[in-house]
């Protein structure tokens, strides 16, 4: 199928079972199509793909609603796997954003992927301080929630699912590395440990896996120079 | 478009390697 049967398609608002299986065949064909596809996909594409994200979010269906967001995050990240649809996608307002709103614990094998491309987000290069938009946007939905902004990070790293963890480690060390003041870092860390991540971490240590080891020993030597600066 | 692609992927494998957060 062509870039444009996808946009005509999307277009429709197809629902739960025929969304699904579009979504499905979008994520292939973003995945292995040259850019140049990519480029046809476009900020139409991408508008499409984040006007339903947001509506299937205010929906709140917990089951094909969920389904189908979770095929919409991997579709972003085939969309942002290059440099065209990454600046696409950094360029529109709406995009950071809704990706923290599908940061949640309760579909945890969801909420992995989510983590993993906003921490990618957070580490990116150009153009500066997006971590600063990571964390903006995770403050302003903590803020709609009312809840503490790193709350969903804590609940994650207390579910049992490994890969979760790991998750949610990644985006704490991505948002705590890319302050370039101490008193930030220290600031995000002291809340963090203050939520709880304390007493998870003790937890997170006795896990035996390589992965977590070393999102583990980021954490503890980022806390170290830190300490030795102050 | 060789080198366009896989941004992703290379920043995620940065992550999970801790290659991301050496410092320079």
């Amino acid at each position: 199928k062509s870039a444009m049967m996808y946009i005509q398609e999307l277009r429709m608002e197809p629902r739960d079972v025929q969304l699904l299986g579009c979504l499905e065949s979008l994520r292939v064909s973003l995945n292995n199509n040259p850019v140049s596809w990519v480029q046809n996909f476009g900020g139409e594409g991408l508008a499409l793909l984040l006007n339903i994200m947001r509506k299937i979010q205010d929906e709140k269906d917990e089951n094909m609603g969920v389904k189908c967001q979770h095929e919409i995050v991997r579709c972003l990240k085939a969309f942002m796997n290059n440099k065209y649809g990454l600046k696409a996608m950094l360029t529109s307002v709406e995009g950071i954003p809704l990706l923290v709103r599908a940061v949640n614990p309760r579909v945890p094998h969801m909420m992995v992927d989510v983590v993993k491309l906003l921490s990618a987000i957070c580490i990116l290069e150009q153009p500066d301080n997006l971590h600063e938009r990571v964390l903006e946007a995770i403050t302003e939905e903590a803020e709609k929630q009312d809840i503490e902004r790193f709350q969903p990070l804590l609940s994650g790293m207390n579910k049992p699912n490994i890969a979760l963890k790991n998750g949610c480690m990644q985006l704490i060390n991505a948002l705590i590395s890319r302050g370039e003041e101490l008193d930030y870092r220290i600031h995000i860390r002291s809340e963090l440990l203050r939520l709880g991540l304390r007493e998870r971490l003790t937890e997170v240590r006795t896990i035996e896996n390589e992965e977590l080891r070393v999102q583990l020993s980021v954490f503890d030597d980022q806390a170290e120079d830190d300490s030795d600066e102050l | 478009e060789g080198d366009e692609t896989g941004i992703m992927d290379g920043l995620m494998e940065a992550l999970q390697s801790g290659a991301a957060f050496r410092r320079k």
